[in-house]
């Protein structure tokens, strides 16, 4: 008589979350930009037998982004979900693993996130600032000038932009912008960044110090700058994660894609 | 004799009689969801 068929996996199975948890690091541990996603929701999963002990597993995932940018070494379980009011940005991942013997491990990842709809975060929340384009002028204005006021006043590392990772817009009461930016430590002080701030270039990989910096610039009633930038310290990068590109400036758009 | 019985006859007596208060087992997929649907 044929062996019975295994009843196929359940969303919420241990096996399941095992094989969700091991996608999920794999993708904070591979995504450049941005912040680092939560699972939210195991949407399907479907496992195809290779033989003994080792089988293919295709994985469809949603995912929640955190507060934690990508480089912070906070452990993702102390990063906070993005509540819905605060415009939430959902990541969709399929990926394919395999398990052999019981170790998983991914062999493909594809993801998209995107912020919610304006209009859905208006419904609930009509006075909640809402995201807005990254290279939005006054979010160009507003980085600029925190990360100068920051420079201007620390007596550490003169600090340079490596990307702009999300920004919101209040028109009313008062006109507000409200950025959060990562930063890396160069190789100058700010005092010497002052005379040449075109030799001030970012540590290599092996002294890296990488921050995250969030500002506020309010228009009106009446101009004011506040900017607060805390460095993470030099990591030790894991040894199969790709070390980061040196990027430009550059905008994590929630609307990335990334395989 | 055999008497051939209508389909739906037959299945309303095959049906297995579900004791009360029978809840069937949630779809396996999409599982539970952690923070929020959006």
């Amino acid at each position: 008589v044929p062996a019975v068929p295994p009843a196929p996996l359940g969303c919420d199975d241990p096996e399941s979350e095992a094989a969700a948890e091991v996608a999920v690091n794999f993708i904070n541990g591979h995504s450049h930009h941005g912040y680092k996603f939560a699972l939210n929701r195991i949407e399907d999963i479907r496992v195809v037998p290779q033989g003994p002990n080792n089988d293919i597993i295709f994985l469809e995932l949603d995912l929640l982004e955190t507060k934690c940018p990508i480089l912070s070494p906070t452990p993702l379980a102390n990063c906070t979900v993005r509540s819905f009011a605060e415009h939430a940005v959902e990541g969709d991942c399929d990926l394919k693993l395999q398990r052999v013997d019981g170790t998983l491990s991914v062999l493909a990842s594809k993801c998209h996130s995107h912020a919610d709809s304006s209009e859905d975060i208006s419904k609930v929340c009509p006075d909640c600032p809402l995201l807005v384009s990254l290279n939005n002028t006054d979010v160009l204005e507003t980085v600029s000038a925190a990360l100068n006021a920051y420079n201007s006043k620390t007596t550490d590392a003169y600090l340079r932009l490596l990307e702009i990772g999300r920004a919101k817009i209040q028109y009313h009461p008062g006109h507000v912008v409200v950025t959060e930016f990562a930063v890396g430590a160069t190789n100058c002080s700010a005092e010497e960044a002052k005379a040449n701030v075109e030799a001030c270039q970012l540590l290599p990989e092996d002294q890296s110090n990488f921050g995250f910096c969030t500002a506020a610039l309010v228009k009106r009633p009446s101009q004011d700058l506040q900017v607060d930038c805390q460095l993470y310290g030099h990591q030790v990068p894991a040894p199969d994660i790709p070390l980061l590109p040196r990027p430009g400036v550059t905008y994590a758009h929630p609307g990335l894609d990334t395989s | 004799s055999v008497a051939k019985r209508a389909v739906a006859e037959a299945a309303q007596h095959d049906k297995v009689p579900r004791p009360v208060g029978f809840v069937p087992p949630p779809p396996p997929c999409p599982g539970k969801i952690r923070h929020f649907d959006i």
